[in-house]
């Protein structure tokens, strides 16, 4: 599947959301 | 947004495949006379040595055999259940001598441990849990996960065997759906992945409780089961099964099915389908991944397993002695695939 179908992806994804969300 | 581009691999024909690939290892009959519902693999010590040993569930007792030098399996100790009949075996990785089970009637209503008491002289059940249970997953890290609902909430709940018998709990923030199944994300340590009654995948934080993504996959299949779940380059990829897929499509009866998600945007992709080979009828009744592998008990009473690498069914096994299967699972402790039949026969390969 090419990148284009899925949006910018990150490694960190993980890490990511979980300082995003909310405690 | 859904899962748009699916591959199809090669589809071999049905002559091509035959249960050769499977090497039968041995044979266990459980006599209890009721009903044969599950089994798994278990490590426990015996005499001083931990053993892969099995378990078999019928619907009111389970055991625990050990296999003997001479080949045969000898049960060690049974555990009875006079109300309430069990629904399923709950392996939990990385625990010795002790097995988990969900009991209840069309809907788990139960979480019991069975254990034996320290000197291993006599069988002990603890009753973890009660209530209307939607799903429950044995996790890494002698951790349990279960999901219950009340008429206004969901609790999903976290419980760690500590060494010395006693639990430890912690909650995670429910999603406003119905959890139906659970996975952990290989890859991604401390990540939890759900599937929900609205077609959703929900991940959390297992280490702080955080309900960090709900990504809708798209409505084609309808109550998908979640059996495994990776990470890898910053996507998730996650193998579901069907049990509401059509069982004719120009492409052959798909039974799993691999996508990829950006957790990032919630977009997914289908990457693969898992489907029949030509001339074989059926869908998922139930079913096992583990590593590369995939095997489902379908609805012909033949088991189906997937290479997921290559793509397609490497082999068949029909049902023996005119006995449709009813459960497969593969081995937590080696590299076992255990197949059953509901009169209590079980086959290891």
């Amino acid at each position: 599947c090419s990148q284009a179908d899925l949006g910018p992806i990150s490694i960190n994804w993980f890490e990511e959301l979980s300082s995003e969300a909310p405690p | 947004h859904s899962i748009e581009q699916t591959e199809l691999a090669d589809v071999p024909a049905c002559d091509s495949l035959n249960p050769g690939n499977l090497q039968l290892v041995s044979k266990l009959k459980n006599h209890s006379g009721s009903c044969s519902v599950d089994v798994s693999a278990v490590w426990w010590e015996i005499a001083g040595v931990k053993e892969p040993c099995i378990v078999t569930a019928c619907e009111y007792a389970v055991s625990l055999w050990k296999l003997l030098d001479t080949g045969q399996w000898e049960k060690r100790y049974s555990w009875h259940f006079a109300e309430v009949p069990v629904l399923q075996i709950v392996p939990v990785p990385d625990v010795c001598n002790l097995v988990c089970v969900a009991l209840g009637n069309l809907e788990i209503r139960e979480i019991r441990a069975l254990l034996c008491s320290s000197d291993g002289g006599c069988e002990k059940q603890v009753l973890l849990r009660t209530g209307n249970i939607h799903a429950v997953l044995g996790l890494t890290q002698r951790r349990l996960v279960s999901s219950s609902r009340t008429l206004c909430d969901q609790q999903v709940e976290v419980m760690t065997f500590a060494e010395g018998g006693s639990e430890e709990k912690q909650f995670l923030m429910p999603p406003e759906e119905t959890v139906l199944t659970f996975a952990e994300v290989q890859g991604t340590q401390e990540a939890l992945l759900g599937t929900t009654i609205m077609n959703n995948i929900v991940i959390w934080n297992l280490k702080t409780g955080q309900l960090l993504k709900k990504m809708h996959i798209g409505d084609s299949y309808q109550a998908s089961v979640c059996h495994k779940a990776y990470s890898e380059m910053g996507l998730l990829f996650v193998v579901l099964s069907h049990p509401c897929a059509k069982e004719k499509e120009p492409s052959g009866s798909p039974v799993f099915q691999l996508i990829a998600i950006n957790p990032k945007t919630a977009l997914s992709v289908g990457v693969m389908l898992y489907c029949l080979p030509q001339g074989q009828a059926g869908r998922f009744l139930e079913g096992d991944v583990k590593d590369n592998f995939a095997a489902a008990v379908l609805t012909s009473g033949t088991i189906a397993i997937w290479d997921l690498l290559l793509g397609h069914c490497t082999a068949l096994l029909p049902p023996i002695s005119d006995q449709n299967w009813s459960f497969v699972k593969w081995s937590g402790t080696d590299s076992h695939l255990l197949a059953g039949q509901k009169d209590g026969n079980i086959f290891v390969y």
